[in-house]
Formats: C-alpha cells, sequence, structure tokens
C-alpha cells in the first residue's frame, strides 16, 4: 500500500500472479498431455 | 534601563562592567596599600626622631585626610574613564554583526520556518525510505520475472522440439497426415468389403 | 584604534590623579611632618607616587594580557571598520537560545534538504529505469503465454 505513494506505483501495484502465469502452464501441460494420448489412440486404431 | 553589554561579553569573553570593576578594586586597593606604607613609613621616621612632638593618631588622621581627598578624585577620574572606556573602546556599535553571527543575516530563519524546513526535510527522508523499497520490488519483480521467463521459454522450446521431432519423421503437418490416413483406412475398408462381396 | 585609545584613557587618568594630589596637597595633609622633615616628606611622597603608578601601570598589563585585550581590540578595530557602510542597526541575540539558533542551523538543514532532495531525485530515476524494465519484462511473458497458447491451440 505504501508504493502507490512512490513515482513507479502504480506500476508495483499492478504486478501480475507470476505463480498464477505457472499454474496455467500446468494446465496446458496436462492438456497437451490429453491431446497426445488421444493422438495416440487414433494412431493405434488406424494402424 | 541598565545595558547588560551581553553583546560585548560575547566577544570579549567577559563583559566590560565586570572588566571595569576589577580595574577600579585593583586601583582602589593599590591607593589603600600605598597610603598604607606611607603612614607607616612616616611613623617608623618620627620613631627615628627623638623628642618629637607628633603623635602617631595625628599621622594617621593625616593619612586619612589625604587618603580621602584622593579617593574622591580617584572616584570622580574613575568614573569618567569608565563612562570613555565602555563608550569607546569595550563597546560593539549597534551596526555591527561578529563574524560567528554573520549566518543570522544570511538565513534570518523564525522557528515557524526552521519548523517548516525540518518537516520538509522529514517529508523528503520519507520519501526517500519509500523509493528505496519500491527499487528494491521493482528488483525482486525482475528477478521474478527472469525465472517466470525461463519457465515460459523451456515450455515453448518444448513445443518447438514436438514440431522438429515431427518434421524429422517427415510429417510436416499432422492434420493433413491424420486426414490421409484415415482417407486410406477407409478406402482399404471399403476395399475389403468389396472383395468379401465379390468373393461371395 | 582601541589599543592605544584604552592606554591613552589609562594614562589620562593617572596624570589627573597624580595632579590631584599634588605635593602641596600632600605636605598641607601632613602638614606638621612637612615643617619638621620637609626633605623626608618630598622624598615619601616621591615613592608614594611613583609606587602608586607602577602598581597601576602593572596591574593594567596584567590586565591586558589575561584577557588577550591587545588582540580583541584590533580584532574588533576591524570587525568595525568592515561594517562602516552598514548603517542599519546589525543583529543581537534575542535572549531565547531555541530562536537564535534556529538561524545557525539553518544553513545545515538547507544543505541536508538539497542533498536529500538530490538522492530522491536519483533514486526516482533509477526506479524508472527499473519500471521500464519490468514492463518490459511483462509484455515477453505475456508474448510467451501467447505463443504457448497458440501452440496448444494447433495442437488442439
Amino acid at each position: 500500500g505504501d508504493y502507490l505513494q512512490t513515482s513507479q506505483g502504480q506500476i508495483i501495484s499492478s504486478k501480475p500472479n507470476y505463480q498464477q502465469i505457472l499454474e496455467q502452464q500446468g494446465e496446458v501441460l496436462s492438456c497437451m498431455e490429453l491431446v497426445f494420448n488421444e493422438l495416440q489412440q487414433t494412431v493405434k486404431l488406424l494402424q | 534601563s541598565v545595558n547588560p553589554m551581553v553583546y560585548e561579553a560575547q566577544f570579549f569573553g567577559f563583559t566590560p562592567q565586570t572588566c571595569m570593576l576589577r580595574v577600579y578594586i585593583a586601583f582602589q586597593d593599590y591607593l589603600f596599600e600605598t597610603m598604607q606604607v606611607v603612614d607607616s613609613v612616616i611613623l617608623k621616621k618620627l620613631d627615628a626622631i627623638p623628642n618629637c612632638k607628633i603623635s602617631p593618631s595625628e599621622i594617621r588622621k593625616s593619612t586619612e585626610k589625604f587618603l580621602l581627598f584622593m579617593k574622591e578624585h580617584f572616584e570622580k577620574l574613575f568614573g569618567k574613564m569608565e563612562e570613555v572606556l565602555l563608550q569607546l573602546v569595550l563597546n560593539i556599535p549597534k551596526n555591527v554583526l561578529l563574524p560567528e553571527d554573520k549566518v543570522q543575516e544570511q538565513y534570518p530563519y523564525s522557528k515557524e520556518q526552521l519548523q517548516a524546513l525540518q518537516e520538509e526535510i522529514q517529508q523528503l527522508q520519507q520519501q526517500y525510505r519509500a523509493e528505496a523499497a519500491a527499487g528494491q520490488a521493482l528488483r525482486a519483480e525482475l528477478e521474478e520475472q527472469k525465472a517466470v521467463q525461463a519457465e515460459l521459454e523451456k515450455i515453448l522450446q518444448w513445443f518447438d522440439g514436438l514440431d522438429n521431432i515431427c518434421r524429422e519423421h517427415g510429417i510436416s503437418n499432422f492434420k493433413e497426415s491424420f486426414a490421409f490416413l484415415t482417407q486410406n483406412s477407409k478406402k482399404l475398408q471399403e476395399l475389403l468389403k468389396d472383395v468379401e462381396v465379390k468373393s461371395k | 584604534g582601541r589599543a592605544q585609545l584604552f592606554d591613552t584613557v589609562v594614562d589620562t587618568f593617572l596624570q589627573k590623579l597624580v595632579a590631584a594630589g599634588s605635593y602641596q596637597r600632600f605636605a598641607s595633609c601632613y602638614r606638621r611632618f612637612y615643617k619638621l622633615q620637609p626633605e623626608l616628606t618630598r622624598g615619601i611622597y616621591e615613592q608614594f607616587i611613583s609606587q602608586l603608578q607602577a602598581s597601576i601601570k602593572e596591574e593594567i598589563q596584567e590586565i591586558k594580557q589575561e584577557g588577550n585585550l591587545e588582540m580583541l581590540f584590533n580584532s574588533l578595530d576591524k570587525i568595525v571598520e568592515e561594517a562602516k557602510t552598514q548603517e542599519e542597526p546589525a543583529w543581537r541575540p534575542s535572549g531565547v537560545p531555541e530562536e537564535d539558533a534556529g538561524s545557525a542551523l539553518a544553513p545545515y538543514l538547507l544543505k541536508h534538504r538539497a542533498y536529500l532532495q538530490r538522492i530522491l531525485r536519483e533514486k526516482q530515476e533509477e526506479n524508472r529505469q527499473a519500471a521500464e524494465a519490468v514492463l518490459a519484462g511483462r509484455g515477453r511473458i505475456t508474448e510467451l503465454q501467447q505463443l504457448i497458447a497458440a501452440h496448444q491451440q494447433a495442437w488442439q
């Protein structure tokens, strides 16, 4: 809260949630896992 | 109405009046002492004169008379001397500012102005502390960003790696390849059906 | 100068005192003794005057040395000479140390204020540059997120 009074207060206050960003990438990778499972099954079926 | 002459005391290290008092007491003491010596010398000389009709008390009276006379003149003359010395020698004229007080004319700050200045300084100190903390916060975020960027770039590299693997294995376009494979397997299934029907 | 004036005033005092305590006056006070021993009376008087003058002059020298008066008088003469163009009455202590100390403190406070203003400006500039880097970093992270999302969508 004190940062708002400083020269770059707004920038500091608008800091993104980097932890959340990294957690989202975890979701991306889980999604990709599903995609590849599907692909694998499809290829087996086609074989 | 007595002028304490404090400014002069600041300069000289003593008040002019103290100095004059010292001189007065010393001069008076010397006058008395010298007269005492005169008195005792005359009495001694008298003792040496045989059949002297002058009594010691007479000499004493003469000494007192002369001393009284001298003291009167001493007081008058000393008063004049003191006046001259206090006015012309041991004084600092009204228009004169001592060197150590030059700051009073250069920086004529009232109590209120000084307080305002001190408050301003306090505020600046607080601002600086806040800016220093803000700087630390910004640098901490930069460090955090480095770590996050590294992670994201790793994931991106992984995706690029996938694309490279596909290319290495001759699959430039997964969608097309799957469409082709699906079509072919459908064709094969139809061919099989055809063959089964024709063989029956 | 003050030193010379001081000596002159003291000498004048002494001369007038001696003149007042003349031999005639001395002899008239010790009339009977004078009649008895005129030469002795004269001798005693001369010694009295000589002793008195010597003691007073010695005392004055002592006072001058103790108080370093010669140096102080010359210094004051110089200060007075430098201030001769100043017509207005100069500042004098108010008698309230709190009030007077303010002006003595003022130059140091002003210096301190200037110093704080300077380092604050420097710190703000430093932070401005750091904030620029932070914004650039955020932009890059957003870009990476978008690229990853695009890849993911493409695979999906």
